[in-house]
């Protein structure tokens, strides 16, 4: 079924929060699962944060990527 | 860092401020850049030197949406600037999305703290995990000297200290959450959430979220002080009390009431005292009370007025818990008085200790 709207925007929201300063890989890798990949870089975005590390899209993860920020990424190349 | 410690390989460094934004005056955008890269230039040999035309190392611009980077803005909020590691062409500029609103002060987007912070890319550093440092990723305002310890360390890492060092104090590493040694300033509740004063932060605890938030009091308050020595909420009220030396603020929400501070004698409390220790309301009896030094005295919120026959000994009223506290707060029923690492739970009606737990433990560690 679709998602209701605001889930939909807060997992677009996700995505490219996680695409731009996390490095999240677009779209499908190979034989790698997308979901597991978000997972990975939802896990590492809450390390960096001192959140709690749930590899999931909590209220309190949201929060922060919505707040105001430096658009260097937090980890990775930026060239 | 950024990886491979991009660097520059010299130490007399230019910049050029290719254009400025209407939101300010001219001169204030050039104080702001040079405030932010004197930062820098007080604890590294760095020095600065401002081209007015040709190629600088350092060319600042301000733009909107895409700016000629293939790295767009997103308008209003989010993004509010970037700035590009220690190289050749683009290599340490810095661009700042004109859909902010620039300021100098607390009311928008601070140019200065903004360009501190992109100014540190520039120059090599990339994000810190550490929230009070200058280079953690998101946005609070905050004053005094924008460096932490932790900046210092990264950008001397790169450069070395000053050789004629400034006499500048960094700010200390913010508290350590879980630290088995942590002693807070002041604790309150605020409409159901809970807040533990420490140094220039406050961790917010809300029962909906597993982890407290760490904020900078000034991100949040930009008119309070950098430092909470005592706090307590009055629900009948709806206010929170803040006391920071000889002055208090009321909140209403997160907002500060109009006619605040004032001074903590209204309250009735002696010219000689200079600060309060803790406070602590409690909603059984309406009393509120505020501890200072091996004190305490009783203020009565339905009169308005001191209770007669105080102050009184911590030590002989609160058996077991000392002589002297940093904070206290009334939750579930009990008295939560905190001292250096210790956390009492004191049973007010059985007027004794019934449990000792550690500090941190009210932060869920």
């Amino acid at each position: 079924l679709p998602l209701p709207a605001d889930d939909t925007d807060t997992w677009l929201l996700a995505e490219k929060y996680l695409r731009r300063f996390y490095g999240l890989p677009v779209g499908l890798q190979g034989s790698r699962k997308a979901a597991g990949d978000f997972q990975k870089t939802i896990k590492q975005m809450q390390r960096f944060f001192k959140l709690k590390v749930t590899g999931s899209l909590n209220e309190e993860t949201v929060e922060v990527m919505k707040q105001a920020r430096c658009g260097v990424p937090d980890v990775g190349e930026y060239t | 860092h950024f990886p491979r410690k991009l660097k520059w390989n010299t130490n007399k460094l230019t910049f050029r401020i290719l254009d400025y934004t209407p939101d300010l005056q001219k001169s204030d955008v050039d104080k702001a850049i040079r405030k932010a890269l004197n930062l820098w230039a007080a604890v590294t040999p760095l020095t600065f030197k401002k081209l007015h035309t040709g190629t600088a190392d350092i060319m600042i611009s301000f733009g909107s949406g895409e700016h000629g980077d293939y790295n767009p803005f997103d308008g209003p909020n989010n993004l509010l600037a970037h700035a590009y590691p220690p190289g050749q062409g683009i290599g340490g500029d810095v661009h700042f999305d004109e859909d902010e609103n620039w300021t100098k002060d607390s009311t928008a987007y601070n140019l200065f703290i903004v360009a501190a912070h992109e100014l540190g890319h520039a120059l090599g550093m990339g994000h810190s995990t550490d929230a009070g440092a200058l280079m953690y990723p998101t946005y609070s305002y905050r004053t005094g000297f924008l460096l932490s310890e932790d900046d210092v360390k990264g950008i001397q890492e790169l450069y070395g200290p000053n050789p004629n060092p400034t006499g500048v104090t960094p700010s200390p590493d913010s508290p350590k959450q879980c630290d088995p040694m942590l002693s807070i300033d002041a604790v309150t509740g605020l409409r159901g959430e809970t807040m533990v004063f420490k140094d220039r932060f406050y961790w917010r605890l809300h029962p909906q979220m597993p982890e407290p938030d760490q904020i900078l009091i000034k991100s949040t308050w930009p008119s309070l002080r950098n430092k909470v020595d005592a706090a307590y909420e009055n629900p009948e009220k709806d206010q929170v009390i803040i006391f920071s030396g000889i002055r208090m603020w009321a909140l209403n929400g997160y907002d500060i009431v109009e006619g605040y501070p004032k001074y903590i004698h209204k309250l009735g409390l002696p010219k000689k005292i200079r600060k309060l220790d803790a406070a602590v309301h409690i909603s059984d009896t309406g009393k509120t009370l505020l501890f200072t030094d091996e004190e305490y005295w009783s203020y009565d919120e339905a009169t308005g007025r001191m209770d007669s026959g105080y102050p009184r000994s911590i030590e002989k009223d609160f058996p077991g818990i000392g002589d002297k506290i940093d904070a206290a707060v009334y939750q579930y029923g009990f008295l939560y008085f905190f001292r250096d690492n210790l956390r009492y739970e004191y049973s007010y009606t059985h007027k004794k200790v019934w449990r000792v737990l550690p500090t941190n433990s009210i932060l869920n560690c």
